[in-house]
């Protein structure tokens, strides 16, 4: 899931 | 989204629009750094350049634009429109210096060696000290404006509370990414100095002026 948090975050 | 991170990211909001209006109502940035303003633009574009790649959430997709915006808005506000204003002999910080280790660091330790990823970790590196060369001029100068300074806070206020942020998702979600973390720590205890002051001295109604 680390790639999406990536995305998800500012 | 819990608590932490919306209001993370509402001060981060809140910081930006400070200086933009700062800038634009007094007609001068005079006391900014152009330096870390350039910086902050830096780490926005190499941080959303997911923009193009995925989609999470209206909400996600307009405070990208938003940061990106203000932040482009403001350099240009600082080396353009009022350039006159601009305090270039005291903005002295040599960017060269945290721009050359940082993307040296993230080429090295990030979580997978592919261009966006590295951009991503450069971002996140490059954040957690961008905010230097403008502390460096007002320990160069000795002095902040009161508007300035709650800016400074609104700013080192957003990164703390991300913080509180990853424990959540720690806790809740089971998530935790490990560069963010470390930077984001970074980064907050880099504000801890003049959290202090600010509390003491600009919270009391005084002008925060460093001793001699």
């Amino acid at each position: 899931a680390i790639g999406q948090t990536r995305h998800d975050e500012l | 989204m819990n608590v932490f991170r919306l209001t993370g990211d509402l001060s981060h909001l809140a910081a930006i629009i400070i200086l933009l209006l700062k800038i634009w109502k007094s007609r001068s940035c005079a006391g900014i750094s152009g330096k870390s303003q350039i910086l902050f633009a830096i780490v926005f574009t190499t941080r959303y350049l997911d923009l193009l790649t995925s989609f999470i959430s209206l909400y996600n997709t307009s405070m990208k634009l938003i940061y990106v915006g203000c932040a482009y808005a403001t350099v240009y506000l600082i080396y353009v429109k009022f350039r006159a204003t601009y305090d270039g002999n005291h903005d002295s910080f040599r960017v060269e210096f945290l721009i050359v280790p940082v993307g040296g660091l993230a080429v090295l330790i990030n979580h997978s060696f592919a261009p966006l990823e590295i951009l991503w970790t450069f971002s996140i590196y490059l954040e957690s000290v961008a905010i230097l060369p403008q502390l460096f001029m007002i320990s160069k100068t000795g002095e902040a404006e009161t508007i300035t300074t709650h800016y400074l806070f609104c700013l080192g206020l957003y990164r703390a509370l991300y913080l509180f942020n990853w424990v959540w998702r720690f806790y809740f979600e089971g998530f935790f990414d490990m560069i963010a973390i470390v930077a984001g720590l970074v980064q907050t205890v880099l504000y801890c100095d003049f959290f202090y002051l600010y509390v003491t001295k600009v919270l009391k109604g005084k002008k925060l002026s460093l001793p001699a």
